[in-house]
């Protein structure tokens, strides 16, 4: 148990939860400061290859951002999903929380969103994130998140089509995640 | 992905994701961190949570908002944690993922599954520091 204020965030990046905390320290500032300054930290470190540009590129090599910030005291949210070519995710999601009056802006146009707000586009690969990419590739795509289509998926790198002919099963059992390879260094 | 959660002295509560999502995945896909309620969640009146880990089924879950109503029913933030990932479990037993959650007094509690560990941090009042905590899973 604690004693107000407080700040906690997931995994050790203990950087983030400090910046976080001193930003509440200051006169005026908000929790909504608070979150953004923290997330930001994570943003520029890269915390473990998980946040921020250069980590956990996608199928083509890119990588992209989600992120959301939600003010409990007005069930206010602002977040973007698939933002591209833009560092500043969590800045961009406060954008969406004060700027407008929607909820969620995704991909391109949630990109076109930030540029109009003043945030400056440029590659979010790096050479650690292209090397990652490449060894994916290089080892026939493995492991990646496609079924049921053709070529098959567990040996081969698409592109990917739907079969023929593709019966649907009954079966009951639970599906498989374990090959994923979701751990401290992949995750959301 | 960081998910954070600051409550300041008078009792205001925000939550935050950020991250660059899973690794390999089909371009357009997008996790749980900018889903309200499985990201995160936050209500002043009762506290917040925030969720990591694989976000394609956190998503399905709402794991965030689930520990957050735990809370207002006077459950603890450890065990509404807990009960949060209870549900994902019976469908996805080999599922990693972690919550985090926080009452509104600052009492907090984490749980976690299928990762080798987790850990979390957190700068309190009286603190001279962030603490790392660590939850076997």
């Amino acid at each position: 148990s604690s004693t107000l204020p407080i700040v906690v965030n997931t995994w050790p990046f203990v950087n983030a939860t400090r910046v976080a905390w001193r930003t509440l320290d200051k006169d005026g500032a908000t929790v909504i400061d608070a979150i953004e300054a923290g997330c930001m930290v994570c943003e520029k470190e890269q915390c473990d290859g998980t946040v921020g540009y250069g980590g956990s590129p996608d199928e083509n090599g890119e990588s992209s951002l989600d992120a959301m910030i939600m003010d409990g005291t007005t069930m206010n949210v602002g977040a973007v999903g698939y933002l591209r070519r833009v560092k500043s995710a969590i800045s961009v999601a406060r954008q969406v929380l004060e700027k407008t009056k929607h909820t969620l802006l995704v991909g391109e146009l949630a990109t076109q969103f930030a540029v109009s707000m003043g945030f400056p586009e440029e590659s979010l690969s790096t050479k650690k994130s292209k090397e990652i990419w490449k060894k994916w590739r290089d080892s026939n795509c493995q492991p990646n998140f496609w079924q049921n289509v053709v070529p098959d998926p567990k040996t081969s790198c698409g592109p990917y089509s739907r079969p023929k002919t593709f019966e649907h099963s009954d079966k009951t059992s639970l599906p498989e995640r374990r090959d994923l390879e979701i751990s401290r260094y992949n995750h959301d | 992905t960081i998910g954070m959660i600051a409550i300041d002295g008078e009792g205001n509560v925000a939550a935050g994701t950020s991250t660059n999502g899973a690794t390999h995945k089909i371009p357009g896909r997008v996790g749980d961190s900018p889903i309200t309620g499985a990201g995160a969640y936050a209500d002043s009146s009762i506290g917040a949570a925030v969720g990591t880990g694989d976000g394609d089924v956190l998503m399905r879950f709402l794991p965030s908002f689930r520990a957050v109503l735990n809370m207002a029913q006077g459950i603890e933030p450890e065990a509404a944690a807990e009960e949060s990932l209870k549900k994902i479990t019976q469908f996805y037993p080999d599922f990693s993922g972690a919550v985090v959650a926080v009452d509104r007094r600052g009492n907090h509690g984490a749980a976690c599954h299928g990762f080798e560990s987790f850990q979390y941090s957190v700068f309190a009042a009286g603190f001279k520091d962030a603490v790392l905590k660590n939850i076997p899973c």
